[in-house]
């Protein structure tokens, strides 16, 4: 299970 | 971070310095459109929910503080300050804005990377990213000659998301599983949208001859 992705770029 | 993005983030500043300067400056904001500046101002609200829950860098909270506040401040001159409101093209910014919300939003809501709330607003903010120059663009076509200032903003601002394709091509090399497919195929959307304006820039910065969008 992929973690949460966070979007890391404006 | 790697430098495209870097300088893809710090072109997007200069963009909103340059309008920042142009409204100030000339107390004017004749050939902006006020829709597109709407736009933009939803784009950053709706992408930047996670500003308090997400802690990435301080560079990344300080760049969220600073586009969510100067396209409120631009929004909010272009309505309210006499000066600036007085200079708005009205009749000229009637590019059907609402349409591109719509659409965006529906789109979000059958493509995004997951089912939840923020995720649906994030994916959404980046389609209407994608689109919100359009009313700019019909402007400018309209407002037949644009000044300077004008020109250098929306070029700027076609130019830092070519900059971001940059930088994901190079985490792609980095780390083949970094995929960001919505952002990535909606900036080479946003970017061909000025394959125009950026021809007519060029042939302007050729000649030495003011900038021209044909009717």
């Amino acid at each position: 299970e992929d973690e949460d992705e966070v979007h890391d770029e404006l | 971070m790697n430098i495209f993005r870097f300088l893809g983030d710090m072109t997007h500043l200069i963009s909103i310095l340059i309008l920042l300067l142009k409204i100030y400056a000339t107390k004017s904001c004749s050939g902006i459109s006020l829709k597109t500046q709407e736009l933009y101002a939803l784009v950053f609200l709706t992408r930047y929910l996670d500003l308090f829950t997400d802690f990435i860098s301080v560079y990344n909270t300080v760049m969220k503080l600073v586009f969510i506040a100067s396209s409120l401040a631009i929004v909010w001159c272009m309505r309210n300050h006499p000066l600036v409101r007085r200079s708005y093209d009205k009749q000229l910014d009637t590019f059907r804005h609402y349409f591109l919300l719509l659409a965006s939003f529906l789109l979000a809501l059958l493509l995004h990377e997951k089912f939840a709330f923020q995720e649906v607003l994030w994916a959404f903010s980046i389609y209407l990213e994608a689109v919100a120059i359009l009313p700019q663009l019909v402007l400018l076509q309209r407002s037949g000659n644009v000044d300077n200032l004008t020109g250098q903003y929306v070029f700027f601002l076609g130019a830092y998301r070519a900059l971001y394709i940059f930088n994901w091509i190079y985490r792609y090399f980095i780390d083949p599983h970094f995929t960001r497919w919505i952002a990535c195929v909606s900036g080479l959307v946003q970017t061909a949208l000025y394959a125009d304006f950026f021809y007519y820039y060029f042939i302007s910065w050729k000649n030495n001859a003011k900038l021209q969008l044909p009717a």
